[in-house]
């Protein structure tokens, strides 16, 4: 039974991208046969894999034609793990599709069709809650909260928690939140630890155990086109997606 | 005549906000009437200045019937700086403008009515490039574009600088860069040095002199709904938006 969690925050730069691409690595070192989509116009999580931005063999061309989505399945540097990559081109087929019949539906239909060939499907959403991050609520089966040890990212954890239980109401009743995993976490930074006081007390079944330290290699990481792993197996960065990873496979088994 | 600057980048978590809270804060330091516009739906620079968020008087009230706005304006805890407020719903009004006629037009119908009573009108934008960052760069004569020293920031860089050219082009033949602002810079940190010499290689004439340094006091003062200059007057986030505030001053000068 493939697994489907849509990276979703619609704040700004709270680690969805750079969750999304080593967590899907995480999982593939383990074993499992992922595919993340990348569902931003910006295509971070594309580059961030190295791999090429594409109009028409994108997530935009499976969006207006879903029987192309079979075509649109590239392979990565990594064994395990393919991508259906991203281009800029993708916000103006946001735009076509506000006037389409179920249009929250379409990465659904897309998506849907190539879903069995994996164990994974993981999908890195845009910073707002529009009609893209909704067709990922409308997919996937739970959704995992990148959050800033920060201020504003806390301010913004109310309104992607009711998205989700509008969604499960109206359009998928499957959705739930998996977790929230705090990001960027110093522990020597004050404001990093109330913030997860504040966070856990309200959430607290749903924060996973381990915080992503920040990390500068992440961050370089990202700049070389690879995974955490290949750049530095043995840095903080590589330990907290390693523990993130096992923990998703653990409530795995609790399904 | 009133100066009307835009923060906008589509890239996420890039200090947007924090930029626009502190860079307001400190113009209306150096004596000028200022107003601050929150087009986000999260609302940030409402609740980073303290102020509450609003419905009815906030901005997205005032997009549906742009004779509300000069209710909509509220006075915060500086003398000389005013706010219209953002709300979650304003994310249901970006979705039902769609529809209307001369849609990009609608922040410009909004506060051209009460411009005049300003020195500075500064937008906060969301980080996306759909029809409300649309309708500012249709209002603004010119766009701040603050960029973290990473990766994925620089990437997102050629997207913006292509979305204000092709405003000018069809929408407001006013509208210019302002000027490139590198926020989060840590001198520690070679990935920075590197991004700022590889954008400053690009863009030279349009980046400000002095960058913006990390320094989590400013993340402190947002959650304490305060500038950085009541918080913590002698700290380096502070010096840096002096600094830019002097640079913007300047600018003005030679228009
Ligand atoms: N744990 C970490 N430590 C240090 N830097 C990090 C960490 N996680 C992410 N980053 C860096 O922070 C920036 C923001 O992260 P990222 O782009 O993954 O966030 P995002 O939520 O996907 O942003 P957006 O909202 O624009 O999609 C990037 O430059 C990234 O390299
Ligand atoms: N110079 C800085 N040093 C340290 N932290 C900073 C700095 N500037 C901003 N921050 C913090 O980084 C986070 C992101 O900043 P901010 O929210 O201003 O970005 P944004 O571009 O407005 O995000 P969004 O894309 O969600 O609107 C916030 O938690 C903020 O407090
Ligand atoms: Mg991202
Ligand atoms: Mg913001």
């Amino acid at each position: 039974m493939t697994r489907k969690i849509a990276i979703c925050n619609q704040k700004g730069g709270v680690g969805k991208t750079t969750t999304a691409i080593n967590m899907a690595a995480a999982l593939a070192l383990a074993g499992k046969r992922c595919l993340l989509v990348d569902l931003d116009p910006q295509a971070n999580a594309t580059s961030g894999l190295g791999s090429r931005r594409s109009r028409e063999r994108g997530i935009g061309a499976a969006l207006l034609e879903p029987e192309l989505t079979p075509e649109c399945l590239t392979t990565t540097r990594y064994e395990l793990l393919d991508i259906i990559p991203s281009h800029a081109a993708l916000a103006m087929v946001e735009q076509s599709l506000v006037k389409v019949r179920k249009k929250e539906r379409r990465l659904a239909q897309a998506v849907g069709c190539v879903e069995a060939r994996y164990d994974y499907v993981l999908i890195d959403c845009p910073p707002s809650l529009g009609l893209l991050p909704l067709n990922a609520l409308v997919y996937a089966d739970s959704v995992l909260i990148p959050i800033q040890c920060e201020y504003f990212a806390m301010e913004g954890l109310g309104q992607i928690i009711a998205a989700i239980r509008e969604t499960r109401e109206k359009l998928n009743p499957r959705i739930r939140a998996e977790g929230v995993l705090f990001t960027m976490f110093d522990a020597d930074v004050e404001l990093s630890h109330e913030v997860m006081g504040e966070v856990t007390r309200h959430f607290g079944d749903l924060v996973y155990r381990q915080p992503i330290p920040r990390d500068v290699l992440l961050a370089e990481a990202a700049s070389h086109g690879i995974s955490i792993f290949e750049y530095n197996i043995g840095s903080n960065g590589a330990r907290g997606y390693v523990e993130l990873a096992r923990e998703v496979i653990e409530h795995e088994r609790q399904e």
